[in-house]
């Protein structure tokens, strides 16, 4: 993200729509438009009040051509929208020769368009990762929009978090009861160290599936108290899940079958299960293993030889040059058990209770003393 | 349609802040060097996230005609910030 230099200092900000749209109802813009500030309250302890006369801190227009700022609009497409930093005045300007929609793939997305111009009347200027919502470029309709992990930080680095509540769940106290199941099956990850997947939470941590149960990770290995039930912590969430990753806005995502369950934190984030097919089109059912690249935010499929890269920015998410040959990772081998992109950089691949070092720089695995494979149990869960 | 002129794309590079804004006006009659417009180009594609060739290639050219913001900077002209973090 970047910061223009300059921001509010008060925390209860007004708007006023001084000029509605030609194609809208002027209801539903006043819906979209208070959604589209709600995505940067929720995140922030900042409040927005709409108001429909006298003086507001962001007055929102809908123009075309020259409209009084020496900087016209351009007609449909290129430049859609501009905003104004706090400040210049926070203003925000659509361009009304736009086909504005509301929940349709048809025209330019309104909500989204707008709650991006907002983050500039709130001090963010463009971002350069591809995924953010302070992108520059539009990028079409997402029915299921959700900001990105790097938005969050941009406009939390301006206001600070949340204090009544963070989103993102840190923090969050979940509701579910954890419990263990009996002491000594945690064994079992030591006679067999082949796992279903391993992921890292938003929070840090990283957990170890493995059928019904799951492992909280720590530097020495398995923590105390475990394995847990998989499904006790993870409500309506089934043992033997075939892949998991946790994206850039701090959701994680678990895979099995035909289906994919997304949970923020412990937490069900809203009707799921969903189809693969549905929501991560070009993608199989039946992964082996999925990772989130955390250099370009793409994530990458494997299941037998092949792997898919998916791009949540681009439509189609999946090129049709993929599926491409896993032997294009070096030293990788087919039909993986796990991946996992660590904090250190490197990307480790699980296979039947062994683990490959992917070294990014050498695109291939690491020549290392010991060399890889190397026994997962040993060097991941801290058996003797 | 794609970006398909390099006169198309020093006004789009001028247009967001990798090249003087006076570029926008191409009846200006200003002239550039190549390696200034080739040094914009890489500018906007390292910030776009695309591969980087200097070149006006398809991907770069599609990727100036994609619908986007067209914030206003302080100086009065938009720019993508290329500030680091």
């Amino acid at each position: 993200y970047a910061l223009q230099g300059s921001r509010w200092r008060v925390k209860e900000l007004s708007y006023k729509i001084a000029k509605y749209p030609k194609n809208l109802d002027h209801g539903k813009v006043d819906v979209e438009l208070a959604k589209a500030f709600q995505v940067w309250a929720d995140q922030t302890d900042l409040t927005f009040v709409r108001k429909t006369k006298g003086q507001v801190h962001i007055e929102i227009r809908f123009e075309k051509g020259e409209h009084g700022d020496g900087d016209p609009f351009d007609g449909p497409g290129g430049t859609l929208a501009h905003a104004y930093f706090p400040v210049y005045g926070g203003d925000a300007h659509f361009d009304d020769a736009e086909n504005w929609s509301i929940g349709s793939y048809r025209g330019t997305n309104l909500f989204q368009v707008a709650a991006h111009e907002f983050g500039h009347s709130l001090g963010l200027s463009h971002s350069d990762v591809k995924t953010a919502l302070m992108a520059p470029f539009y990028r079409g309709y997402e029915p299921h929009f959700q900001l990105d992990v790097d938005d969050i930080q941009g406009i939390q680095a301006l206001y600070g978090k949340k204090a009544s509540k963070t989103p993102m769940s840190t923090g969050v106290k979940t509701t579910t009861t954890e419990s263990s199941v009996p002491s000594g099956e945690d064994a079992e990850l030591c006679n067999d160290a082949s796992v279903d997947t391993v992921f890292r939470s938003a929070e840090g941590v990283t957990y170890a599936f493995k059928g019904d149960h799951y492992w909280k990770l720590t530097d020495d290995g398995i923590a105390a108290g475990y394995p847990k039930t998989i499904s006790r912590s993870w409500q309506g969430l089934p043992g033997h899940i075939d892949a998991a990753f946790t994206y850039r806005n701090g959701k994680t995502y678990f895979f099995k079958g035909s289906q994919y369950w997304r949970y923020v934190g412990k937490k069900v984030d809203g009707d799921y299960p969903k189809q693969i097919s549905d929501g991560f089109t070009g993608i199989p059912d039946n992964v082996d293993a999925a990772v989130v690249w955390s250099g370009n935010g793409k994530i990458y499929f494997f299941k037998g030889s092949k792997f898919w890269r998916f791009d949540p920015s681009q439509k189609p998410p999946v090129k049709s040059t993929y599926p491409k040959p896993l032997s294009n990772w070096e030293g990788i081998p087919d039909n993986l058990d796990a991946a996992l992109q660590y904090t250190n950089g490197y990307t480790y691949f699980f296979k039947r209770g062994q683990y490959y070092r992917f070294n990014d720089r050498t695109f291939s695995v690491d020549t290392a003393d010991p060399a890889f494979p190397r026994p997962a149990g040993y060097w991941w869960f801290g058996c003797k | 349609a794609p970006v398909q002129s390099d006169t198309q794309a020093m006004i789009y590079l001028s247009q967001f802040g990798y090249l003087n804004p006076k570029v926008r006006n191409p009846s200006s009659g200003t002239i550039i060097a190549a390696d200034t417009m080739k040094k914009a180009i890489i500018e906007f594609q390292a910030f776009a996230g695309l591969n980087i060739t200097g070149e006006l290639d398809r991907e770069t050219a599609e990727t100036m005609s994609l619908p986007r913001c067209g914030v206003r900077d302080k100086v009065g002209y938009a720019s993508d910030s290329r500030s680091k973090r």
